[in-house]
């Protein structure tokens, strides 16, 4: 399905990839991950129970705004970045903030809402 | 249809809600979908009890034994309503507030129920019903794949790619016709989630995601539900 979206997409839309550089703060060693993290720390109250830990999040960090810039590039018309989440992992995050039964389908003899004029 | 419809300016939405560590996305999804419907019930807006179904909400699938509603652990708006519709309804958020964890034990009393479901259903895969849906009923249950929204920021979300494995429960509380998409070079219409990671998350606490194409499964599994006037206080 991954593919039949793209496919669909790129038949539906012409895309255009901005290749202008310059944006990349990680190479700016004033604007480094590191910059980033104190910032994220102090932005969103974040303190960790021992060096290791936090060695670990910071790492975790650098992942992720490597993650960001992949998301930004695959979703150009929105902004991505670091959020509150950015010290977890894909799975911490999945585990810790989603929570819909994902095996689940919707109950075969579910009502079905009846069908809505949309023409007028 | 209106071209654009957002519920927040006629006044049917809550403010933002933070679910904390839990993954009960589930019962945000469920109580501000039903706080809308009991507004346009009963001409007022009331913040309902998401605790109330993280700590008494055990409904099980019947197609899916095992499968049930399970506090942070996980659930599903559909079956929430299900048992909201068999406990009788949904007490005040201050009378039976959120704490974030699903260890305490079940305080729901009855004679402080101030919402309750008359009858939900589900919304066909079809985005001019889910959008008249919404229009007519009120903000929908839904639920997304959510790997973009760990790192989302704010804009018109429009993964070129996006799984549509349902991984998180939100509402949708209206649309919008122009997102500018400056890569697209074209208006991008969208639809306007409310989310439950507080209101430094996202666009407030919001999420647009464009409409067009079941993007990240945003139109798989979309609930309405309809309210019935309560008189206890």
């Amino acid at each position: 399905s991954l593919e039949e979206n793209s496919v669909l997409s790129a038949k539906s839309e012409p895309l255009i990839r901005q290749v202008v550089g310059g944006a990349d703060n990680l190479n700016d060693p004033r604007l480094g991950a590191e910059h980033h993290f104190e910032l994220f720390k102090r932005r969103f109250g974040k303190s960790y129970k021992s060096q290791e830990e936090h060695d670990h999040r910071f790492k975790v960090f650098r992942a992720n705004l490597r993650r960001a810039r992949r998301h930004q590039s695959l979703d150009p018309s929105a902004t991505h970045g670091v959020t509150q989440f950015s010290d977890l992992t894909p799975a911490e995050f999945r585990r810790t903030f989603l929570g819909l039964r994902s095996r689940l389908r919707l109950p075969s003899d579910a009502n079905k809402a009846p069908i809505l004029p949309t023409d007028s | 249809l209106p071209t654009d419809f957002d519920w927040r300016d006629r006044g049917a939405v809550a403010a933002v809600k933070n679910q904390g560590a839990c993954g009960s996305c589930w019962s945000f999804s469920t109580t501000g979908a039903l706080e809308g419907a009991n507004f346009l019930a009963t001409g007022k807006l009331v913040s309902l009890s998401e605790q109330q179904l993280v700590d008494c909400d055990h409904e099980c699938d019947p197609e899916e034994p095992g499968s049930c509603d399970s506090g942070c652990n996980g659930g599903l708006m559909n079956s929430a309503f299900e048992y909201t519709l068999k406990a009788g309804g949904l007490m005040r958020e201050e009378d039976y507030p959120y704490t974030g964890t699903d260890r305490g034990t079940c305080k729901f009393d009855k004679s402080k129920i101030v919402a309750s479901v008359a009858n939900f259903s589900v919304v066909s895969l079809d985005e001019e019903q889910i959008a008249a849906n919404v229009v007519k009923n009120g903000p929908l249950a839904v639920a997304i794949n959510a790997v973009f929204m760990q790192t989302y920021v704010g804009g018109v979300s429009c993964p070129y790619i996006c799984s549509k494995r349902l991984d998180h429960g939100v509402l949708l509380v209206g649309y919008g016709s122009a997102g500018y998409a400056p890569i697209r070079m074209k208006e991008k219409s969208y639809w306007i989630i409310k989310n439950s990671w507080g209101e430094n998350w996202g666009e407030n606490g919001y999420y647009k995601i464009c409409r067009g194409r079941n993007i990240c499964g945003v139109d798989s599994m979309v609930s309405t539900v309809a309210a019935v006037q309560t008189t206890s206080q």
